[in-house]
């Protein structure tokens, strides 16, 4: 455990409680992608199926309830309780279309050809792609409410320190997992664009909106 | 060396 990744792990779980938060309080899920929801729920039940077979720590397991629980409730809120507030009408991402191809690689390119572990590889090539909903609901509604892009930052953030994490790893104990590097890095690159937004507009106190 | 597995990351 090094600094970039314990301070990647609070960044994500910060994100993953801003989201909720926001749409507990505000009694609203306006603005929000269910369906990359939906993806990071699956990402996470998908990843963490290792809580029943492996324990590596209290601070691993812990974190993974919160993530696996915090998800589901965020899917909950959207789908369930607050499904009025939902915007359905612009969250209109065909998901099959990362679905499909990124099953497929993953039954391609893996560490070991094993059910827990092609599931593992299959939830971290979709976490990778699983906001890309979320970025083209805002594009197509040209526009995204303040704390919406807290929670991207924070999400965008956690993929680019653990990005500086496996560099640390990698100098420092020699490890590297070349699987979560490529799509850790396709994930970063994905945020690059809204970090720009995020610096230039929200942070000098404006509204994130696109040009039309 | 390279990975190890069980995966330690989250």
């Amino acid at each position: 455990m090094n600094i970039f990744r314990l301070t990647g792990d609070l960044s994500h779980l910060a994100a993953i409680i801003i989201l909720l938060l926001k749409i507990w309080k505000s009694r609203s899920c306006a603005g929000i992608s269910g369906k990359s929801q939906v993806l990071f729920a699956l990402v996470f039940t998908t990843r963490y199926l290792d809580l029943l077979t492996s324990f590596i720590s209290l601070y691993n397991t812990t974190m993974k309830v919160i993530y696996i629980g915090c998800s589901y409730a965020t899917v909950y809120l959207i789908y369930m309780k607050l499904k009025a507030t939902y915007d359905g009408n612009h969250d209109t991402f065909r998901v099959e279309f990362l679905i499909v191809p990124v099953g497929g690689l993953a039954f391609l390119v893996n560490h070991d050809f094993s059910p827990l572990e092609i599931l593992w590889t299959f939830s971290i090539y979709l976490e990778s792609v699983a906001i890309l909903p979320q970025l083209f609901m805002i594009s197509k509604t040209g526009e995204a409410e303040t704390i919406t892009t807290h929670y991207l930052f924070f999400l965008g953030l956690y993929r680019a320190l653990y990005l500086i994490n496996w560099i640390w790893r990698f100098y420092f104990e020699g490890f590297f997992d070349m699987i979560a590097i490529v799509a850790g890095v396709v994930q970063t690159i994905l945020y690059c664009d809204f970090f720009y937004l995020y610096v230039t507009k929200v942070l000098k106190g404006k509204k994130l909106s696109l040009p039309a | 060396h390279a990975l190890t597995m069980p995966h330690d990351e989250l």
